[in-house]
């Protein structure tokens, strides 16, 4: 749902900041992602300068480059999975595991058809009590991640598989960065399945329960990337 | 919120402060809650010690009578990063070039 951009200087403004038009009403509270304040104060130039890596007032951070995440980039979102669904494993799996898979979905409707992903970063956490009586076990768990078809289809193409050797902390792993993209439809939504699979045969003691999934997703708005802001040789 | 440009003072920034509540963003954008941008205005004569760069091309149109003067304009900017809520109640954070100006100078 979107409002309609007022006319006047305010919707030129929206425009020149490369959004559409404002978003409706007030957002749904919830506190910001502790990794979106951190790559805020480094951005700032008001931050910077007052910082320790600011060497000097004509250092000017390299544009549309997200120096923190070493990747191209002057859009970061923080989007946090909505609709997380569990559902039980494959019998026929290799391992047997009894564990459930989860189906997550990320609404990625206001990324620009203009924009190109450079990262893409997912992050996992477990409920704290199964994690731990789940414990890593011998061999680990491994996570696989998958593009997920719409309801009723079968698993996509997985786009990637790692070895986690305990769950107490986020799980983080990187997508790669087209999957934002090949995923798209009307409405943009990118949906992964995931599921973790004890890394040895023998079986857990305890299935991890996932509590939370988000979606660090880094593009480049190369409108916003003009040659005046490079930096003078 | 901008400081009032007096007439006949030389070309320099002046204070021009956005305050997003002042524009209705304030429900949406988390960070800042406005930003200096500023904006230069004055008058651009031949240079003087202590008066604001000038192109070589400002100095030939001060000199000559009839072709106006030259133009105050923002000489060195510096960006902005804004953190706000997007429609999807995502949390955004993009990075604008060229939104604060720095300096002012005669071209």
């Amino acid at each position: 749902a979107r409002a309609p951009a007022p006319p006047g200087p305010a919707a030129a403004l929206l425009r020149a900041l490369g959004l559409h038009d404002a978003p409706r009403g007030a957002p749904t509270p919830r506190p910001v992602p502790p990794v979106m304040w951190r790559l805020f104060r480094r951005r700032d130039p008001q931050e910077a300068r007052a910082g320790p890596r600011r060497a000097s007032p004509g250092a000017a951070v390299r544009p549309c480059h997200v120096e923190e995440l070493g990747v191209a980039g002057n859009i970061v979102r923080h989007v946090p999975a909505r609709g997380a669904r569990a559902r039980p494993a494959e019998p026929a799996a290799a391992t047997g595991a009894p564990c459930p898979e989860w189906t997550v979905v990320f609404d990625l409707a206001a990324v620009d058809d203009a924009e190109r992903a450079s990262l893409a970063r997912l992050e996992l956490r477990f409920a704290a009590a199964v994690a731990a009586a789940a414990g890593p076990g011998a061999g680990g768990w491994e996570l696989s991640v998958a593009l997920a078809g719409d309801a009723g289809a079968g698993p996509g193409p997985v786009l990637l598989r790692r070895a986690v050797r305990g769950l107490e902390l986020p799980v983080r792993a990187e997508l790669p960065p087209a999957a934002c993209a090949r995923n798209a439809s009307v409405p943009r939504g990118l949906r992964l399945a995931l599921a973790l699979r004890p890394g040895s045969p023998a079986a857990p003691a305890a299935c991890a329960a996932l509590a939370e999934a988000s979606l660090l997703l880094v593009t480049v708005d190369p409108r916003l990337c003009h040659p005046l802001a490079r930096p003078r040789r | 919120g901008a400081e009032a440009a007096l007439p006949g003072g030389a070309c320099r920034a002046r204070r021009l402060y956005v305050s997003f509540r002042d524009v209705g963003w304030h429900r949406w954008v988390i960070a800042p809650r406005g930003f200096l941008a500023n904006y230069c205005q004055g008058r651009c004569a031949l240079p003087a010690p202590g008066a604001p760069p000038a192109l070589n091309h400002a100095v030939l149109r001060a000199l000559v009578p009839g072709a106006g003067p030259p133009c105050c304009v923002p000489a060195r900017l510096s960006p902005i990063s804004v953190l706000f809520f997007d429609n999807s109640d995502n949390v955004v954070l993009r990075h604008y070039e060229d939104m604060v100006v720095d300096e002012c100078g005669c071209r």
